[in-house]
């Protein structure tokens, strides 16, 4: 409790008010490394917390922050407002139906930090998960309210690898405790990174079918590419940023139909 | 350009100070993406199918969405990716609706639900704020998104 109150956020500057509740803070994920991974909860704004499920959101990269993404540009109840001066609402944030948890991971991204500097380039998929996994059982200890509570893993990009491999490490954590308390019931990834092969190949056909490049372009990016393995090839590197740097022309690629931002 | 305004807001002193945030000083300005990080990420697993299929099996509820207008991650490329799971279909394809206006379409399958959302780039939610919402609250009503 103690802990929980001293997370406890009364308001951030510039801040409208609002009526629900607001934490923020570390939990540890290795004392050996000196390894915390900063969280921001808001609760739901509307109805009773208590009875509205919790969605933890993690956004990819790797390396990019849910602060910087999700919380303020996407789900979050407040959107930032030009040169950082203050926030204004969010009308479709998603905290009107859920309690939202947004965790910046692994260590090194946003406000988490190890104090094993070495940490941030020994990174990767299976330590993330754990650490996640880590995290909230740390955070769910801290924020007992939350156990058992309907749970939702949320999230886009590389985080099409973190939401499912985080789902699996609770699946196996849970059939190993004799009393499970964090309560999955399912995952939402958007923009998913997903199959190397099968997204590279889908990756190419967009680009082709919205005519962002030649038929001679996707030609060769489907003839010199092996996207059977992870190693890319020079001959591939050349035919893709053939198409990056001479066919696209200055688009914005996460949004091809809007403004690009200068 | 809004994560320039999130690069100034969490850098101010204030806000970390409210959040309790960066107690330990790091020694580096807060960014939204650390290249320190994508630069020498070690492990990352070829294909998340299998995973998939394992919490199928384990009854964990599976939404996977497309903004279509990204061509970072495209839905050509989910659905390319998702077809190799052969699940079978539940509820054939069909435009969804959100403010009287398509927004997106959707196919359920056993065990995993996919939906694109019209007019959206990677981050859904920036682009298509109240398309978003509404897909959520059906993921987690675990209804099919609506028909009109």
């Amino acid at each position: 409790a103690e802990e929980r109150a001293r997370d406890r956020v009364t308001a951030l500057p510039g801040q409208p008010a609002v009526a629900f509740a607001q934490y923020s803070g570390y939990v540890t994920v290795s004392e050996p490394h000196g390894r915390a991974l900063f969280y921001w909860l808001t609760e739901a704004a509307a109805g009773d917390p208590a009875g509205k499920p919790l969605v933890l959101w993690l956004n990819g990269g790797p390396g990019c922050s849910s602060v910087a993404y999700g919380a303020s540009e996407e789900i979050g109840p407040f959107r930032i407002k030009p040169n950082g001066t203050g926030l204004f609402l969010n009308k479709y944030s998603w905290n009107r139906e859920a309690n939202l948890l947004f965790l910046e991971s692994p260590a090194g991204v946003g406000f988490s930090y190890s104090n094993t500097s070495s940490d941030l380039k020994t990174s990767g998929d299976e330590r993330t998960a754990q650490d996640s996994l880590q995290f909230l059982i740390g955070w769910m200890s801290r924020f007992p309210q939350y156990r058992h509570r309907d749970f939702y893993i949320a999230g886009e990009s590389y985080a099409g690898h973190y939401v499912p491999q985080l789902a699996r490490k609770i699946v196996e954590y849970n059939k190993a405790s004799p009393n499970p308390f964090i309560n999955l019931k399912g995952i939402l990834v958007g923009n998913a990174v997903t199959d190397n092969y099968y997204d590279n190949i889908g990756t190419v056909t967009y680009w082709w079918t919205h005519a962002m490049i030649s038929d001679g372009t996707y030609r060769a990016i489907l003839k010199l590419c092996n996207f059977t393995s992870a190693n890319v090839s020079n001959a591939c590197n050349r035919a893709m940023s053939y198409a990056m740097n001479h066919e696209f022309g200055d688009i914005d690629q996460y949004s091809i139909y809007t403004p690009s931002c200068h | 350009c809004t994560e320039t305004y999130a690069e100034r807001y969490y850098n101010r002193l204030d806000v970390q100070k409210a959040m309790h945030a960066n107690i330990t000083r790091i020694p580096y300005r807060w960014t939204a993406c650390s290249d320190v990080l994508i630069k020498t990420w070690n492990d990352s697993e070829l294909s998340m199918l299998p995973t998939y299929r394992m919490l199928i099996k384990a009854g964990i509820r599976i939404w996977v969405f497309s903004g279509d207008t990204d061509s970072v991650v495209p839905v050509t490329a989910t659905r390319f990716s998702l077809s190799h799971l052969n699940l079978k279909t539940k509820i054939r394809w069909y435009p969804w609706y959100s403010a009287g206006q398509v927004g997106g379409w959707s196919e359920v399958y056993e065990g995993l639900t996919f939906a694109s959302v019209r007019g959206a780039g990677h981050e859904v939610p920036l682009f298509q704020p109240r398309r978003a919402f509404r897909m959520f609250v059906s993921f987690l009503a675990g209804k099919p998104l609506p028909k009109s």
